[in-house]
This record gives structure tokens, C-alpha cells and sequence, in this order.
């Protein structure tokens, strides 16, 4: 563990925190995609498939539960919580995300570590969520106005894969033989697809003013 | 064990 990697963790712990403190503090999911959250759920099941088979440690094992549990329990809150459900932006949240799902499988099929059940399913979950924020980054710039939280919790969770890079570059540096070609190359493309949110929210930081993503 | 070493990251 070096300290990239865990500014990483903390940083995508800090973004799901923040999420579910706006969902539960306003009882609202205004500007929250449902089908990102849907995607993220699909990718922390199929990545830690091994969470019963393979313990690294305890850290390890406690952060993949938590993903789970709060992906799951963020989806359930936007399908079925009588309050929270009713501000779900249906009509806006209209991005078919079927063809990340399949594409991401089909690249699944053609490029992975091992041609097994667990490998293709991993390569699978780490390009479906290089995607994955796409809903919710249409959802942005159709919905206009974004409230601090939500904001907050994109910057964040774009944040977290840029630390995961360091972290990658550092471990090269420092361990032989290290590679991690699909992770890194996937987690490239995750962190470009953040990067007009980046400036925008830069932008509003610098001015101090309301995050407008240009329709 | 390969396996581990090179899953060991969330």
C-alpha cells in the first residue's frame, strides 16, 4: 500500500459518503443518475467476485463490503424509498446504457489477464466503469443547475482513479515486473472522460460561482 | 498466489 493508492481509496470512500449524506440529508436524489449508480453496483459485484475466495487483508475485505453494500443500498433508495424516489430525474436520466454494458463485455471477451469466469468478469467491471459516469455526467448538463453535493461527489469520484494512476506510476517505478496494462490503460480513459467536468468545476470553484455544465 | 498479486487493489 503506498500512500497514492490510499489517498485513492479514502478519496472514493469520501465520494460515496458524500452522495449518500446528499440523498439522505435532502431525502432527495435531484441531478443523481440512477443508471450510474446501477453500472457502479454492476461493477463492485463482477470485481470482487473473490471477496469469499481470496483475503488479502482486512482492509481489503472491508472496503470491497462497503462498496457493495452502498452501491446496492443507493440503488434501493432511488428505486424504492417512497421519499427519495419521488425526485428521481426519470425523463432526464435517459442515457442507454446497455451498450457500455455490452461493449464492455465483448472487450471483456477479447482482452483479459486469463481467459477464465473471474478474469473476464474483473476486465469486464474495470472497463464498465471507465464508462459508467456517463449517465450521470449527461444528466449534469441536462439538468443545468448541479447542487454542491452532487458536485462534489463527481469531483471526487473522478479524483479517486487519478490517484490510482500515481499510484500505478509509482509501483512501476518501484516494484519489478510491475504491470497492470488494463487497469491503467481503462483508468486512463475513466479520468479523460472527467476532464471538461474538472474544468468546469474549477472554473466555479475559481469564481466562486454555481457549477454549470454547457448543455 | 499470482492471482492475489496482482488483485491485491480494490
Amino acid at each position: 500500500m503506498n500512500v497514492f493508492r490510499l489517498a485513492g481509496d479514502m478519496t472514493h470512500l469520501l465520494s460515496i459518503l458524500l452522495l449518500l449524506l446528499k440523498i439522505y440529508a435532502t431525502k432527495s436524489c435531484s441531478g443523481v443518475s440512477r443508471k450510474t449508480q446501477e453500472l457502479y453496483a454492476i461493477v463492485f459485484i463482477f470485481r470482487y467476485l473473490d471477496l469469499f475466495t481470496d483475503f488479502i487483508s482486512v482492509y481489503n475485505t472491508f472496503m470491497k463490503v462497503v462498496f457493495i453494500a452502498s452501491s446496492l443500498a443507493i440503488v434501493w433508495c432511488m428505486r424504492f424509498h417512497p421519499v427519495v424516489r419521488r425526485s428521481y430525474d426519470r425523463e432526464l436520466d435517459t442515457f442507454r446504457y446497455f451498450f457500455l454494458v455490452g461493449a464492455s463485455f465483448a472487450l471483456a471477451l477479447i482482452w483479459h489477464e486469463k481467459f477464465s469466469v473471474q478474469e473476464v468478469f474483473w476486465a469486464f467491471s474495470i472497463y464498465l466503469e471507465a464508462v459508467a459516469i456517463l449517465p450521470q455526467l449527461v444528466l449534469l448538463q441536462r439538468s443545468g443547475n448541479v447542487d454542491n453535493l452532487t458536485g462534489q461527489y463527481v469531483f471526487f469520484l473522478g479524483a479517486y482513479r487519478a490517484f490510482y494512476i500515481l499510484n500505478w506510476i509509482y509501483r512501476y517505478l518501484t516494484e519489478p515486473r510491475f504491470t497492470r496494462w488494463i487497469a491503467g490503460t481503462s483508468g486512463v480513459v475513466q479520468t479523460a472522460l472527467y476532464a471538461d467536468f474538472f474544468y468546469y468545476y474549477f472554473i466555479s470553484w475559481k469564481n466562486n460561482s454555481k457549477l454549470k455544465l454547457p448543455a | 498466489l499470482n492471482k492475489i498479486l496482482y488483485h491485491d487493489e480494490l
